[in-house]
């Protein structure tokens, strides 16, 4: 109401620094436990969400993701912060060349030598979302052979991509790579971090070796790693994992973003032994990957382990199963 | 032994860099398969013996015949064919993992029973569509049962599942509800005249047949703005506490 008769942005915004200012002398008589001014902006500045009629959520007890009227995730809402949060997918185009020189090299099933800067999209649309008691999942189909499962078990503090990707068409000639990208609002600053090889977890920064001065011929492929089992971001608040159910090339080519490859049918050899393209000719068609991700968010600087998720991924239970016509309830 | 030396050879051949890297002709990643897929399911063969051994020792009840199946397609000729059957599971790891298990069935309603014999909350979940122009598993399941599995550092749990005769005591629930709404309505009909009106009407007449369950009575009573009324009651002695 007071706010309202004001004509500026002057008079808004010292009548809003008014307010303020008596609602930390408020706060500070009713002895709420704010440390200092620097706590009190950061509440400020926390996003508001406000749930509207044509949005929905999939969510359990830890976290909830929010989605638009078109079923696209929107945001990521976790008891004491929001972030945003998509997922994409895209694909890169594999370079054509006749690999007389690194320039020439095609993109092969050693090299990744994308042809342009900026990968390819994809259309896809959320196509029904399911809800019950120990799982609630969203469905996503892309135009270009790509199916998903976005899931949220009970009381598990991650969520689940399970993907479903190929035969990548080639009827266009052109050999492709398809990417996820989860992309967020985290400030990582060019760095990310990824377990070469399982070995040891290694600090990534774009465009950067510890050890030299670099400049990179070829920016994409130049910031791929290998992921074994985990990639990384995170800013001063929290901290975004990816796990991979196997090994798969990563990076973190923007702010607040970690990418992902998923599949890739190339039409080219790149001359590093292999000596045939990596075109899945055999049944005619090309192959269908299926594999799953796992996202986990953390307090920044937490001391957590995520080796045991890491491991619970990869030695999931063996799972048998046995009919039991014979056998009655009762016997079992 | 020589099922496990199966299994250990083609680990072994796994340890070329070809292998870890996928960089091997064709063919060869294709043979790298065959090898791997058939080692893995001789070697199943042990726990198929081993989880009898332990889960029945004295061999006084039937012995089952444990398959490893293809859930990475949601695949399982066991479980899609069958009534009833036994998912025994063991974990790996050193520590409690609590693990969602899917297991891919035909539609239906089903019960799953943990090793206590309680029944356990349990989800069946439609699995997707083929996508056009993918080409899709074949299988005879539509769905995927789904449940959480608690299980202890390197322990075995079994649980028993089991389809439930299909829908029978909805549609007894259903028909039942109706059948008594009939009566009850035939008796009043000389005393109140019912008419359904609306949609709105039809839809909490629904939500009564939902909550019907065989035994239960109605009661009808005029509200105080004079409109006709009618419950469910559940229980005999709600009946003193209406207001009528």
């Amino acid at each position: 109401n007071v706010l309202k008769d004001k004509d500026s942005s002057k008079e808004y915004f010292d009548e809003i620094e008014k307010l303020r200012v008596g609602v930390e002398r408020v706060l500070e008589k009713s002895g709420y436990p704010f440390a200092n001014e620097e706590e009190l902006r950061m509440l400020s500045d926390e996003p508001r969400i406000v749930e509207r009629e044509d949005e929905s959520f999939i969510e359990n007890e830890h976290f909830k993701l929010r989605l638009d009227s078109s079923g696209q995730i929107t945001h990521l809402i976790l008891p004491d912060r929001t972030l945003n949060m998509r997922i994409q997918f895209y694909y890169w185009t594999g370079c054509i060349g006749n690999n007389t020189k690194p320039s020439e090299r095609s993109s092969g099933a050693y090299i990744f030598r994308p042809e342009t800067t900026q990968p390819k999209s994809m259309s896809f649309k959320t196509t029904a979302k399911h809800q019950g008691p120990v799982v609630q999942e969203l469905w996503i189909e892309g135009d270009k052979n790509l199916a998903a499962s976005v899931r949220i078990y009970h009381e598990k503090q991650f969520f689940e991509v399970d993907y479903v990707v190929g035969p990548i068409d080639i009827t266009d000639n052109t050999g492709k790579e398809y990417i996820v990208r989860y992309e967020s609002d985290l400030v990582n600053n060019g760095i990310f971090y990824t377990d070469s090889n399982g070995r040891q977890t290694l600090k990534r920064r774009l465009n950067e070796r510890p050890q030299w001065n670099l400049t990179l011929e070829e920016p994409i492929a130049g910031n791929y790693y290998p992921v074994t089992n985990e990639i990384f971001i995170e800013d001063k608040d929290t901290k975004m994992t990816i796990l991979t159910d196997r090994s798969q090339g990563g990076t973190s080519l923007e702010e607040g973003q970690i990418e992902l490859m998923l599949h890739r049918r190339l039409l080219h050899d790149d001359a590093f032994g292999v000596g045939e393209a990596l075109n899945e000719t055999a049944n005619g068609v090309g192959l269908v990957v299926r594999g799953k991700q796992r996202v986990l968010f953390r307090n920044a600087g937490e001391n957590y382990n995520t080796t045991k998720e890491i491991l619970a991924m990869h030695l999931e239970p063996i799972v048998l199963v046995a009919d039991a016509k014979g056998l009655t309830y009762d016997e079992w | 032994e020589f099922v496990l030396d199966e299994l250990r050879s083609a680990l072994g051949v796994m340890q070329h860099h070809d292998a870890v890297t996928g960089t091997e002709k064709e063919h060869v990643a294709h043979d790298y398969e065959r090898i791997l897929d058939s080692a893995i399911r001789d070697a199943s063969l042990i726990a198929n013996q081993a989880f009898n051994k332990i889960l029945n020792p004295n061999e006084s009840l039937p012995t089952l015949s444990y398959k490893r199946c293809r859930f990475n397609e949601s695949s399982c000729p066991v479980s899609e064919n069958s009534e009833q059957f036994v998912v025994t599971m063991y974990n790996p790891l050193g520590w409690d993992v609590k693990q969602p298990i899917r297991v891919p069935v035909t539609e239906g309603t089903y019960s799953v029973f943990a090793p206590n014999g309680d029944e356990i909350t349990s989800q069946l979940i439609k699995i997707p569509d083929p996508v056009k122009n993918i080409p899709t598993r074949k299988s005879k399941a539509t769905h995927e049962i789904v449940f959480m599995a608690y299980l202890h550092p390197l322990g075995i749990k079994s649980f028993f599942i089991r389809k439930n005769k299909k829908d029978k005591r909805e549609t007894k629930r259903t028909k039942d509800f109706y059948l008594n709404v009939n009566d009850y309505f035939k008796n009043l009909k000389d005393n109140i005249d019912i008419v359904i009106k609306s949609e709105e009407n039809l839809k909490s007449y629904n939500d009564m047949a939902n909550n019907y369950q065989s035994g239960d009575n109605f009661a009808s009573f005029n509200t105080n703005d004079g409109k006709y009324d009618e419950k469910i009651i559940k229980n005999p002695q709600e009946l003193e506490t209406i207001d009528w």
